[in-house]
């Protein structure tokens, strides 16, 4: 059996609204490590992934690898259920068709019990190999998803290109044309100890629109935006995102959860035709 | 023009 115990609810939550625009239903693996999910869109354009370690929780036990299938609608009403401060605990019997959430409030005032229905569902795997890419840009989450959107006022795809002097997307469209070049700054790595504040009105101040730049070799790459606008929704659960970039591969965006584990997308990049 | 890609083209289905 699974029964796996997390004392923020918030967490779970804001996964669940993360990847539920873009995958419908998709199992949730679970062994001794942890739980972990790997889905494509119906497009088969993005991935989205994610990984909660099982020293994460405040208790854990997993007796045998289980795939849990769930539609993301069911779980995400369910969690809607759940305050963000209560406690959660998942549980699954082995073989069960059903999975059990217990939200505890903090001050064990109040328990709430739901159950949704699992699904039998073949999920396919991608197999993703583990890579270096020419280019490591890691920026505040929230100004991430800030021009995503300003760039989606534009256009449909964004150009990401790196190089010496910095990073620069640009995109272009019906109304004209706008691009926002980030410099490489160092400091946005001083305010990892900072303020600890999750993602809105930025963190620590001075890094807010700080970007630190890792190039081995320069990268152009040419991305949707309405995918990328996707990932930002879980722009509220991490500080920072970090974008990798090789050319003519898909770019991975990751936002880290806390001590938790991650949630990491995939974007197949747009090519000449 | 462009053409979106997917990922199957980069990526090993299991």
């Amino acid at each position: 059996m699974l029964e796996a115990r997390l004392l923020q609810a918030s967490i779970l939550k804001g996964i669940v609204e993360s990847v539920k625009d873009l995958v419908r239903e998709a199992n949730f693996d679970c062994s001794d490590s942890g739980i972990s999910f790997q889905a494509m869109d119906e497009s088969n354009v993005a991935l989205s992934s994610f990984l909660l370690r099982a020293e994460g929780f405040e208790t854990y036990r997993c007796d045998r690898n289980l795939s849990l299938g769930v539609r993301f609608s069911s779980l995400s009403k369910i969690l809607k259920c759940a305050n963000n401060d209560d406690i959660v605990v998942i549980r699954a019997e082995d073989d069960a068709d059903v999975l059990n959430f217990v939200f505890e409030s903090p001050d064990e005032s109040k328990i709430s019990e739901y159950q949704i229905k699992l699904l039998d569902i073949d999920g396919e795997h991608l197999s993703i190999p583990e890579q270096e890419f020419d280019c490591v840009i890691k920026m505040s989450s929230s100004e991430f998803s800030k021009l995503c959107r300003d760039m989606t006022l534009l256009g449909q795809t964004v150009v990401i290109d790196a190089a010496k002097e910095g990073v620069k997307f640009s995109t272009y469209g019906d109304i004209g044309a706008g691009s926002v070049l980030y410099k490489h700054s160092s400091s946005i790595d001083d305010s990892s100890s900072g303020s600890g504040g999750k993602g809105r009105g930025g963190s620590g101040g001075m890094s807010a629109r700080g970007c630190s730049i890792e190039l081995r070799e320069p990268v152009s790459l040419e991305l949707s935006l309405k995918y990328l606008n996707n990932f930002t929704k879980a722009a509220p659960l991490s500080d920072y995102v970090v974008i990798s970039a090789s050319n003519e591969i898909p770019v991975m965006v990751q936002f880290d959860v806390g001590d938790i584990g991650y949630i990491r997308y995939y974007l197949a990049p747009q090519i000449k035709d | 023009a462009k053409k979106q890609t997917i990922l199957s083209t980069y990526f090993l289905k299991l």
